[in-house]
């Protein structure tokens, strides 16, 4: 079984899911073509 | 035989388990890791490229930042003057450049509802966009097909090519829907 | 504490100042007409006068540039682009001001003062993340602390004489600083911070830039903190999608990692194996995969392939871990090599196994690192003493020795469990070839060969099978060995009862049969 402490970094990196790192915080700031990503179909081109 | 979970009963018990458990499949029998969006046959290094751990595609090459000499950095000075971006002003060739290069992007998506309100069609299997030739009547047509003389795009030598193609109507894309994006410049 | 008066409301001033002097189009080439300016109002307002007060200064911009993304990431009715825009404005800012102090700290040649002022920074700005961190819980937010670390990172990485001058001590603040905020101190934080560490420069500086791979240790020991944090989730096997997310990422980073520096996952795999719990079969053999980019691995299922004439066997590989050290307390490492060297006494034998126990805890009984540092060292001296001889490991030299005794009887003595740990720490040998991997396997081979109980044989049978029925890939050492208990006739392999226990194991042999053969 999970210990206390186990528990509890679980519960932290649960929450942290909800709003996970977007590729645009690690890039300049893009003001005319900002990174959007979103879902596209499959067959459009992804790469 | 070894009756616990240290011995072949306890590897099938888990084997059988891990059917019907979804959580137990990560692990055992594990993930197709070719499915994680990187080119493991690539002759070049991947770190360079990599965008994220929970990204399913390698950076676009215009996401990768470089230092390059400050005189390059004109966005400051120019930001404030650039027209705003109206894709119902740009010529087909722009589109085209756009929907390509944006991948997994919403500008994929708008620029993709534009050439549809071009009368562009993307044919879902063919992969390729295509439009009807101007004053070229279908040779034969039914509910759920027609043949007929188009141009499609070919991407790779960025040109419009005409060609006679059996299109079955079911293939092409509906109307692409793009998610309202405010603050697009 | 104690914030002198007046010093909140100037740093407001001063930070407002700046990034409004950042922005401007004349703040000069990477903004230093606009940081000579400011440091005269910095000199003005005495926020340099002392070590003190630039502490506080600091703490009190970080706070500041937090709570703004906080009250950002609180507006409703705004698209994500118009919040990072909106946090990012003040936050690339403060990283320029922290850059060009750095930069500037001191002479041009004097290096430790601005290590030392980089230092201070860093420990800041992670002192004031676990500080919120621990405050906020739940509501904790990573976005403002990954922008500073990752752009702070990208600016102190610019290709300049300054910069290029203290480069492997910058990096080094910086992975200590990711070291002090590994998951497990602040699981708020995880994946802004597996983020920052698989970081495409943050890789290329650590792994490829850095002359004589001196940053490959450190790089090493931020990849044990991700998998010291996974391991309790992991073991457990239930993965919730958080926990799942986080697990995938972990597996993109080593592969790409096994793609681009398979030579690191090789050094250092003896402490990645310590420290992946054992069910993560998958992300072992990733590890135990990798093998030298200028190697040619010849095909496992080569009819009549013959290991033992490869080159490759005769070289030990290279491990970057004092797994010798590990042998505690220092009174049994004593008692080992004594045996080793002498072959007595006997008794030492039928006392092994208590010293590898350390609970009866079920789960936690043995004492793992030692159980492997045990297996490597034994193994590792094996190999000296059938070199020494002028011979090469073969079933027939590698028997009757001090050190076969030691596996045999761990063989014999142990519990299930017991037993399951000390072959998957064998197990974890079988790599690319090398001494190492021939030698663990002819041991794999020759224990299930002499073994007097079919549980041993079935144990080993186990370890092997479940290494190889997940998703590849497969170390190249495991499938030889997996081959050849299969294909020798000498093993009598499937005259086994546990090979026909059940049809989906019958058909898994099978299957893995078919392939090899």
């Amino acid at each position: 079984p999970l210990h206390k402490e186990h528990r509890f970094q679980l519960a932290m990196m649960e929450a942290s899911f909800l709003h996970l790192p977007h590729p645009a915080d690690s890039e300049r700031i893009r003001t005319y073509f900002p990174h959007n990503p979103c879902p596209t179909p499959a067959y459009y081109p992804q790469v | 035989m070894v009756m616990d979970q240290f011995g072949m009963v306890g590897l099938l018990t888990f084997i059988r388990a891990a059917e019907t458990d979804p959580n137990l499949v990560a692990l055992a029998p594990g993930i197709d890791l070719t499915t994680l969006g990187l080119n493991l046959n690539s002759p070049g290094n991947l770190y360079s490229t990599f965008q994220s751990p929970w990204a399913d595609a390698p950076c676009r090459p215009q996401d990768i930042d470089y230092h390059v000499p400050s005189e390059y950095l004109t966005s400051i000075f120019i930001r404030d003057k650039l027209a705003q971006i109206r894709l119902n002003r740009y010529q087909e060739d722009l589109l085209f450049f756009l929907f390509y290069l944006n991948g997994g992007d919403v500008l994929q998506l708008a620029a993709a509802a534009e050439l549809y309100s071009r009368d562009w069609r993307y044919h879902k299997e063919e992969r390729v966009w295509l439009t009807r030739v101007p004053g070229v009547e279908p040779v034969s047509r039914a509910a759920v097909y027609e043949r007929s003389t188009y141009f499609f795009f070919d991407v790779n030598n960025w040109r419009k090519v005409q060609k006679e193609f059996h299109l079955e109507y079911d293939k092409l894309e509906e109307r692409p829907h793009c998610p309202i994006v405010k603050g697009y410049n | 504490f104690d914030d002198p008066p007046g010093l909140h409301e100037k740093t407001e001033f001063l930070l407002r100042e700046w990034v409004s002097m950042y922005h401007m189009p004349d703040a000069g080439r990477d903004s230093t007409k606009a940081f000579s300016a400011f440091v005269g109002q910095m000199h003005q307002q005495g926020i340099l006068r002392t070590d003190d007060l630039i502490t506080r200064f600091f703490r009190l911009c970080t706070e500041m540039c937090v709570d703004l993304c906080y009250q950002a990431l609180a507006e409703q009715n705004q698209t994500q682009s118009q919040l990072r825009n909106q946090c990012f404005h003040t936050l690339d800012a403060f990283v320029r001001l922290i850059a060009l102090l750095v930069k500037h700290s001191g002479d041009t040649a004097n290096t430790v003062t601005k290590i030392n002022l980089l230092n201070k920074v860093l420990g800041i700005v992670a002192g004031v993340l676990l500080q919120d961190h621990e405050v906020r819980h739940r509501e904790f937010q990573q976005l403002s602390y990954h922008r500073i670390f990752i752009m702070l990172f990208i600016e102190l990485n610019a290709p300049e004489h300054i910069l290029e001058n203290i480069n492997f001590q910058v990096l080094t603040a910086f992975c200590n600083t990711f070291h002090i905020l590994r998951p497990a101190k602040a699981p708020g934080f995880a994946y802004a911070w597996l983020e920052l560490v698989s970081h495409r420069v943050f890789i290329g500086r650590m792994l490829a830039i850095i002359p004589q791979q001196r940053g490959w240790s450190m790089y090493a020991q931020l990849l044990i903190d991700l998998f010291k944090f996974l391991t309790p989730f992991l073991r457990n096997t239930e993965l919730t999608k958080a926990t799942h997310m986080l697990y995938k990422g972990c597996l993109r980073v080593l592969l790409v990692l096994l793609h681009d520096f398979p030579e690191f996952l090789c050094e250092y795999h003896y402490m990645f194996c310590n420290v992946i719990p054992p069910n993560c079969i998958q992300m072992r053999n990733l590890i135990l995969s990798a093998f030298p980019l200028n190697m040619r691995l010849p095909d496992p299922f080569t009819p009549n392939l013959k290991v033992d004439m490869l080159p490759e066997i005769a070289q030990p590989p290279r491990i970057m871990t004092d797994f010798v050290a590990m042998i505690q307390p220092a009174s049994f490492k004593k008692e080992l090599d004594s045996y080793l060297k002498t072959r007595s006494p006997v008794t030492f034998l039928s006392e092994l196994r208590s010293k590898l126990q350390v609970s009866s805890e079920p789960g936690m009984r043995y004492n793992i690192p030692v159980m492997n540092a045990l297996v490597l060292h034994v193994g590792n001296q094996a190999i000296e003493y059938i070199h020494s001889k002028g011979l090469t490991p073969s079933m027939s030299t590698i028997a009757h020795s001090s050190h076969m005794d030691i596996f045999q009887n761990l063989a014999v003595d142990l519990d299930t469990e017991g037993r399951y740990l000390f072959l998957n720490a064998i197990s974890n040998q079988l790599r690319y070839p090398n001494s190492h991997t021939h030698y663990f396997s002819c041991t794999l081979l020759y224990l299930f060969a002499e073994a007097n109980a079919e549980a041993i044989q079935e144990q080993i049978t186990r370890v092997l099978l479940e290494r190889l029925i997940v998703n590849r890939p497969h170390p190249w050492g495991l499938l030889i060995t997996f081959i050849e208990l299969i294909k020798n006739p000498q093993f009598k392999f499937w005259g086994h009862e546990f090979v026909h226990c059940a049809p989906e194991i019958e058909k898994l042999f099978e299957s893995v049969a078919r392939s090899c053969m």
